[in-house]
């Protein structure tokens, strides 16, 4: 049997918001408390930039997404977002009625490539599978 | 932006990176490539880094690999998306053999070896050679042979393990592949030597042709049709990534 879980007061009103009623993918809503809603963002770094070139053959940087921000049912918001959502996934598959899906966990991983010259100038091309976040619940 | 990294259509927010910033940004990105860290290139003069075979394949081979995003699934045995690390070796040396008139002929290119990390284990090899149309034969059928050469001696033959036979017309031309993953077993095991692949050819009733003569090119060869080799390994437990 699922011990009730000892759950810390939330600090926003006890009235949860219906999961459809999530922020949208560029809403610039704010929660009650001034903190910022989970948002995706961009990170793309040009190898340009980290002086790269002459070793890196392709891509020509390293581009991947992350959510900032907390989900609209913090369980325990000084957690990063990614870890966050991971436990809230686990407590709504406990108690789904009571606790919403959690709105960024990654939900699509893709590999990254990258091809380039070694010390001997042999041409390499290494590929890592589930490494960079294409997707996630909310975005 | 596609796992290819091409630039994202959104406009970012973008600002350049400081020297702090740029240091932690590489060992991150290292890590995430899964690059134990950044090479220390040889020099080599300007007029050999152009684009040669090597890279032009690989280059291919990526873009190809890139589109296979996730596929996981699919036939076993060297399907592209299985492969987690392709090297193409391109550091070699050439030696022709052609001195006695009744004495073989062969050409033979030696392969550096020493960057292939541990762990790996090889699902396929192979070695890529450019053919044109020979301008010595006419209207023949070649038997063109790939031998490792496993022991050099001294005094006699060196000790040759077969590897790959194709059987091609004298006129042909393009990209001959020859499979040498059966040597793959004995270069992981003394990685500091270099590997030897040595190549015959021979007409239906068993005269030996020089290759150049049957077309096959080596090193003087432009640079986008040279000789190199490509080796797919499917990584076993690979410790240079750290779990993320």
């Amino acid at each position: 049997a699922v011990r009730p879980l000892k759950r810390r007061q939330p600090k926003q009103t006890n009235e949860l918001p219906h999961p459809n009623k999530l922020p949208g993918i560029f809403d610039d809503i704010h929660s009650s408390h001034g903190r910022q809603v989970c948002r995706r963002h961009e990170l793309y770094v040009s190898f340009r930039d980290l002086g790269w070139l002459d070793w890196v053959i392709a891509p020509q940087g390293y581009s991947a997404y992350y959510c900032e921000g907390e989900c609209t049912f913090p369980l325990d918001s000084c957690m990063n977002a990614t870890n966050h959502a991971i436990l809230q996934s686990l407590v709504h598959l406990m108690k789904p009625d009571a606790v919403p899906k959690a709105c960024c966990a990654p939900t699509k991983l893709s590999a990254t490539s990258v091809l380039y010259y070694d010390s001997s100038n042999n041409v390499i091309l290494r590929k890592h599978r589930n490494m960079v976040v294409k997707a996630c619940g909310c975005h | 932006g596609s796992s290819s990294g091409s630039r994202p259509q959104h406009s970012c927010p973008q600002r350049r990176l400081g020297a702090r910033e740029r240091r932690d940004m590489q060992r991150e990105i290292l890590a995430v490539l899964g690059l134990p860290g950044r090479p220390r290139l040889r020099a080599l003069p300007a007029a050999a880094r152009l684009p040669a075979s090597a890279p032009l394949f690989m280059l291919d081979l990526y873009h190809a690999m890139a589109g296979d995003d996730d596929e996981d699934a699919g036939s076993p045995g060297r399907r592209l998306g299985r492969a987690d690390l392709v090297m193409s070796f391109v550091n070699m040396v050439e030696r022709d053999h052609a001195l006695g008139h009744h004495e073989p002929h062969w050409k033979e290119f030696r392969f550096d070896l020493t960057q292939i990390p541990a762990g790996e284990a090889v699902t396929a090899a192979e070695f890529r050679i450019y053919k044109v149309p020979s301008t010595q034969i006419f209207n023949t059928t070649l038997h063109i042979s790939v031998f490792e050469v496993v022991q050099e001696h001294s005094n006699r033959e060196s000790d040759l393990f077969f590897l790959d036979l194709q059987t091609l017309r004298a006129g042909d031309e393009g990209w001959l592949v020859l499979d040498v993953t059966a040597a793959s077993d004995r270069w992981l095991l003394s990685r500091n030597k270099d590997l030897g692949l040595r190549i015959h050819v021979e007409t239906l009733d068993g005269h030996s042709v020089a290759p150049g003569l049957a077309g096959l090119l080596g090193r003087q060869a432009p640079r986008s049709r040279q000789p190199f080799m490509v080796t797919f390994f499917r990584a076993s437990a690979s410790t240079i990534r750290a779990p993320r």
